[in-house]
């Protein structure tokens, strides 16, 4: 992406789903 | 034993998600959001939305192909989210962060939606 300054982000994305429910 | 880890295997097995979704592969869901239509694999979005989750972990609704969201979504923030399941990349700025903070939260995506509000407060302290 031209012109866009990338931040990492380290942390966790996305919710982690339940090995069962 | 060893365990050779390709380590990029997580990002390329991503891209082709996105080259799939980009060529109507094996996706199996439409998402209608204020009139605009979206296809993608429910898969990606159960696996990166709590909202998802929930609506097809419900027997009733896992063979749905065809969902429409609360009329209140922005399209463009959705459109923004669904670029983030399938790239891990969250495209912001000064007008569409608070929209997507929004529809984050709709979608039950807590870690996207801090990062937004954090991404908020640093912008007004700038």
């Amino acid at each position: 992406y031209e012109g866009v300054n990338t931040i990492k982000e380290m942390g966790r994305s996305i919710h982690e789903i339940p090995r069962q429910d | 034993d060893d365990c050779i880890q390709f380590t990029r295997h997580a990002g390329d097995v991503l891209l082709n998600f996105n080259r799939l979704r980009s060529r109507n592969i094996l996706t199996d869901v439409s998402i209608q959001v204020d009139g605009q239509l979206f296809r993608a694999h429910k898969a990606i979005l159960v696996a990166c939305s709590g909202f998802f989750y929930s609506v097809f972990m419900d027997p009733e609704n896992a063979s749905l192909s065809a969902i429409s969201l609360d009329p209140k979504v922005d399209p463009k923030a959705f459109s923004i989210l669904l670029d983030f399941m399938y790239t891990s990349c969250l495209n912001l700025n000064d007008t569409v962060v608070v929209t997507t903070l929004n529809t984050a939260i709709y979608l039950q995506m807590e870690h996207v939606a801090n990062t937004c509000h954090r991404f908020m407060k640093s912008r007004s302290v700038q």
